[in-house]
């Protein structure tokens, strides 16, 4: 019923800004 | 070799460090599953620096940790197909 899982993992590509940094507290 | 990459780490800002962790374990991953190589890569990288580590230089712990994201990856598509199916 959520769609969120959809769009999971975040695609790695070598060279693209990776989506999954969004998820990283520094 | 290993320490190389651990101090190249240490001076590289927590987002830099993921972003070398990728490109390091990116060719390794591909070679093992060239179809699901990106989305594997950003599963693994969601794990913490330390356990990526292990994996550059442990060439059977990535391939565990491999072979247990296509796992997830294939039920998690297994269930969206199944979704769709109700959808529809």
């Amino acid at each position: 019923s959520n769609g969120s899982s959809i769009n999971w993992p975040p695609e790695f590509h070598p060279g693209v800004p990776w989506k999954g940094l969004q998820n990283i507290d520094p | 070799e290993k320490s190389l990459i651990a101090s190249t780490l240490a001076s590289a800002s927590p987002e830099e460090q993921k972003i070398m962790l990728g490109e390091w374990l990116f060719p390794l991953i591909q070679a093992m599953n060239p179809t699901l190589a990106s989305k594997i890569t950003g599963m693994l990288l969601e794990m913490d620096n330390s356990e990526l580590l292990h994996m550059l230089e442990s060439p059977e712990s990535l391939r565990s940790k491999v072979d247990e994201a296509v796992a997830v990856l294939q039920a998690c598509q297994a269930q969206q197909e199944a979704q769709q199916e109700k959808a529809i």
